[in-house]
């Protein structure tokens, strides 16, 4: 408060207990949409068709930070007084042939104007490839600004020798698209020989591939020095 | 200073909850099931200014008492939080990606008098 005015916690009648519920109710609303910089509440139409895959990434996750780092308590890292994010982002499925397959991946245009990216790992399942080794190209495709044209950010290639999960690192992917204001990663996944993909037996729920990214809410200054 | 008790008057803690189930807001908050929205409120008595956190303490609302000069500054002393600790969510974004985050200092541990 200014000089001599009093404080409002100290002094204002106390609204009627149901006036005063309402008032607490849409500050608490507000509060939470602005600090998640939403406009409004989400519209999930079907949340709980993810829910298999939701428990599968975090399990797997958690089985990779207990081998990558064993003790290293969990957390995105960020500094204090820092809003930290950890995002999982799911593939919607692209156009697909017999030997290539389209993975897009969207993210919020709020969190990717008002965050940086710390890093970013893709997570693909594979499924009982058969016996011998199956050579799978992963790119990592950006759209340019008039979204007409694709660009090859990154190129992988992966031996495929057994089913399971396997991890790519994709933070600077990511946090290209992030810098950029863009809003969408898309993966092409390439099989070399025509024998079926490898990927996505079955449909499963739980084996839906997904990037898990930790980031932070950008500093006043960095900002400004922009 | 503590928590608010029904006839409570100076400054303190009130709990309040806000249950997402009953806002309609379960469907893409996915964790936790509400929100503890506490705030602080009451009054801020002139030995208690000055010493936020440590009010409840009588000795220091003694030297408070003894040290409070002019009665403006009673004016300026609010009931304030003291300490806050950040609100963890796991919710689903608009694109449908679940984002798990820390809000800082979302919510009220403790209130002071400033």
């Amino acid at each position: 408060t200014s000089k001599g005015v009093q404080c409002p916690a100290c002094g204002l009648p106390t609204p009627a207990p149901a006036e005063q519920r309402d008032a607490l109710m849409a500050l608490a609303k507000q509060s939470i949409l602005s600090k998640l910089n939403l406009p409004d509440r989400p519209n999930v139409t079907q949340p709980t068709t993810r829910l298999r895959a939701l428990l599968a990434a975090l399990r797997r996750m958690r089985v990779q930070r207990a081998t990558v780092a064993p003790g290293t308590p969990h957390g995105s890292g960020t500094p204090q007084g820092l809003q930290g994010y950890e995002i999982l982002s799911f593939a919607e499925p692209g156009s697909s042939t017999s030997r290539r397959v389209h993975l897009h991946f969207s993210f919020t245009q709020e969190l990717a104007g008002n965050t940086e990216i710390l890093q970013a790992t893709l997570y693909l399942f594979w499924a009982f490839p058969g016996p011998g080794t199956h050579r799978v190209t992963v790119r990592l495709l950006q759209p340019d600004p008039t979204g007409l044209n694709v660009t090859v950010a990154n190129e992988t290639r992966l031996e495929v020798q057994r089913a399971g999960w396997a991890t790519l690192d994709v933070g600077r992917a990511v946090q290209k698209l992030f810098s950029q204001r863009m809003q969408k990663l898309t993966v092409e996944l390439e099989v070399e020989e025509d024998h079926g993909f490898p990927l996505l037996a079955g449909h499963s729920d739980s084996h839906w591939p997904f990037v898990a990214a930790q980031a932070r809410a950008r500093t006043r200054r960095r900002v400004r020095r922009r | 200073s503590g928590d608010c008790s029904g006839d409570t008057r100076t400054c303190c803690r009130r709990e309040f909850f806000v249950d997402f189930k009953e806002i309609g807001w379960e469907d893409w908050i996915i964790q936790p099931e509400g929100y503890h929205m506490n705030y602080c409120t009451g009054l801020c008595p002139l030995h208690m200014a000055g010493s936020p956190g440590l009010a409840a303490s009588f000795h220091t609302a003694v030297l408070n008492l003894i040290k409070a000069g002019n009665a403006a500054a009673a004016l300026d002393s609010c009931c304030v939080p003291t300490q806050r600790r950040p609100l963890s969510l796991l919710y689903y974004d608009r694109d449908g990606n679940i984002v798990k985050t820390d809000i800082p200092d979302m919510i009220v541990d403790a209130c002071g008098c400033t």
